[in-house]
């Protein structure tokens, strides 16, 4: 099946607090920050300059973000089907 | 052993309870009477689902239901795809979103206010994790949810998945896959959340070992029968199974579905679909936490297998059979239909089982052939890391991690028996799927047939095709992973019914470990002289 790729990143950063992961995302253009509630320092990046879904990675998005000393890991979430039973 | 229908004086002015056959079936719309979730004798007890929250994951609840409202959880309530902390349901015309709903009702439905009808646990208080109703999911969306206040929300029920289609194969990612570990290692400070999955509404054409989520460890999935203990149409089977519930799913006699709420302060006869499996077994699962708080999510599992009853439910595909230590299953149905009354009276003494250990049993790694004309079978003979700290003697869950390619992934069957004879069909045939080049990468097949299980021995691993033409494959790989204890599980623990599943296990265990005592002794004896 094609993959589909959204506009939010899943981002691991040194420091697990907020002030600091707004700094990043500020710094790096993206609007969207949000906390995710289990794990240390994982946070979701949401960009507004990138479609909602597309079907190409945001490959300079993912670079831009890792090249961040304050970043340990970045990864683009995909987008996939989930049904009610 | 079952009480008579006029025995049960269980009497509420909710106007649908009487349409409620699976809470208490008189033989409502020919139906068969006594086959149900016996909930009236865990009610008697005293259990209502007091002190535990369910957070039903799905398109949100109509938290102004009158029927709902009372038991409505909002602090532990969120959508996390808009960040809303108040997820009601949104409005389409032709009410799509009414399924979180429909599932609360079947949970926490208040009883004695003369609305709709009765939940299974009328005194739990039902949380909505709205998360259903977006374009798509994504993996952040999904473990936010599975991992919202793990301290608050005891049960998690999900009646939803990967799509029914007979051709997928899909899970959860890798951050809800965390989530989940997460979750179970300190959920409820510790004793590890609760995650009740409807095992799927793909019918014979799929197979729910082709669901991550249904088929993971970590969660209880629960099949239905209709209320003359059938298969409904579109279940699905599968050796994951752990027990079964009820929903509709034949008749076309309205009385014989499901009666709960309904969106803006309506009422249901017609829940469709397996989704009510679920949210019935976590309101017999807030019944047992009520009786004792302390239960872990592997006592949970535990309890299921060994109160859940045959009853009456029929499959006219797959025979009940028992396994090496006398428990008896069903493909579909697994150990049975949840028993409340069962399942509160044992919760109530239950000491918690001993530690769990994990054990890489054995591994075949060099590609393997598969054709048409004949079976490939595999043998894996294992001690079950006997003499290391990771020694797992009594079963809970066995996993065959495997890796297959063929030319039609649909017409692939996989079956694997335990060294005490237990067959496990670990893969049926799909006839609509026609994948020939994803096939399954390291797919970590579970099975919960062998629970209780002494899994020393030789495994075998049998794999074919099925289907009227011709197929090729190869297996490259096969790992045998065994979950349980190492010391036995009910040796300690209270027996008040003779005739019980708890009694014929523990019987068993304690025949085994003397055997091994006196082999122990004796070896000792001989080494001396």
């Amino acid at each position: 099946e094609e993959r589909v790729y959204t506009n939010e990143f899943l981002v691991q950063l040194q420091d697990s607090g907020e002030a600091a992961a707004k700094e990043v995302a500020a710094e790096r253009g993206f609007t969207g920050v949000r906390k995710v509630p289990f794990g240390e320092g994982l946070y979701q990046f949401t960009h507004s300059g990138i479609p909602k879904t597309r079907q190409r990675r945001s490959i300079h998005h993912k670079r831009h973000l890792e090249k961040d000393p304050r970043v340990i890991h970045v990864s683009q979430q995909e987008a996939f089907e989930r049904r009610k039973r | 052993g079952y009480r008579r229908i006029s025995d049960i004086d269980v009497d509420m002015n909710d106007p649908l309870f009487s349409k409620q056959w699976y809470l208490i079936n008189t033989g409502q719309a020919d139906g068969t009477p006594g086959l149900d979730l016996n909930v009236a004798e865990a009610w008697e007890l005293g259990y209502t689902g007091k002190g535990v929250t369910i957070a039903i994951m799905d398109d949100g609840i109509d938290y102004l239901h009158p029927d709902l409202a009372e038991n409505y959880n909002a602090e532990a309530s969120y959508d996390f795809s808009s960040n809303d902390p108040y997820p009601y349901p949104r409005y389409t015309d032709d009410w799509f979103n009414s399924h979180g709903t429909r599932c609360a009702g079947e949970v926490s439905a208040a009883a004695n206010d003369n609305v709709c009808g009765v939940g299974v646990a009328y005194s739990s208080k039902v949380a909505g994790i709205r998360m259903l109703d977006q374009p798509f999911m994504t993996d952040i969306i999904e473990a936010s949810s599975i991992s919202h206040m793990p301290q608050t929300i005891d049960i998690y029920s999900a009646s939803w998945g990967p799509t029914d289609d007979g051709k997928t194969v899909d899970g959860p990612r890798e951050l809800t896959l965390q989530a989940m570990a997460d979750g179970v290692n300190k959920g409820r400070n510790g004793k590890g959340s609760i995650y009740v999955w409807a095992s799927g509404d793909g019918g014979s054409y799929d197979d729910c070992n082709c669901d991550g989520y249904a088929s993971s460890m970590w969660t209880i999935s629960i099949n239905s029968a209709i209320n003359d203990g059938r298969t409904a149409l579109y279940d699905e089977s599968c050796s994951s199974t752990l027990a079964s519930t009820f929903s509709n799913g034949r008749k076309r006699n309205p009385e014989a579905g499901v009666a709960t709420t309904d969106l803006y302060g309506n009422c249901t006869l017609r829940h469709s679909g397996t989704s009510a499996a679920a949210p019935e077994a976590a309101g017999v699962f807030a019944l047992s936490l009520e009786a004792n708080p302390n239960l872990t999510w592997r006592d949970m599992q535990h309890l299921s297998v060994l109160t859940s009853k045959r009853n009456q439910l029929h499959d006219e595909v797959h025979r009940w059979r028992r396994n090496g230590v006398g428990l008896e299953f069903n493909h579909l149905f697994g150990y049975g239909v949840l028993d409340a009354g069962a399942m509160v009276k044992l919760a109530k003494d239950w000491k918690t089982v001993p530690e769990r250990f994990h054990c890489i049993a054995g591994s075949i790694q060099e590609p393997q052939t598969i054709t048409s004309e004949d079976k490939l079978v595999l043998t894996i003979t294992t001690d079950a890391c006997e003499g290391k700290a990771n020694f797992a003697r009594y079963l809970e869950h066995v996993q065959a991690v495997i890796t297959v390619n063929s030319t039609r992934r649909g017409d692939l069957n996989l079956n694997m028996t335990s060294p005490t004879g237990t067959k496990s069909i670990l893969l049926s045939r799909r006839p609509r799927d026609d994948d020939s080049k994803v096939g399954f990468d390291k797919w970590p097949f579970m099975t919960t047939h062998t629970w209780g299980e002494d899994p020393r021995g030789t495994w075998t691993l049998e794999v074919g095709f099925t289907g009227g033409t011709a197929q090729k494959g190869v297996l490259k790989e096969w790992t045998l992973m065994l979950h349980g204890t190492q010391s036995a599980p009910y040796i300690d623990q209270i027996v008040r019914d003779y005739q019980s599943k708890l009694a014929m296990s523990k019987k068993e265990e304690l025949e085994e470990e003397l055997d091994e005592a006196v082999e122990r002794s004796l070896k000792s004896l001989l080494k001396e002289n």
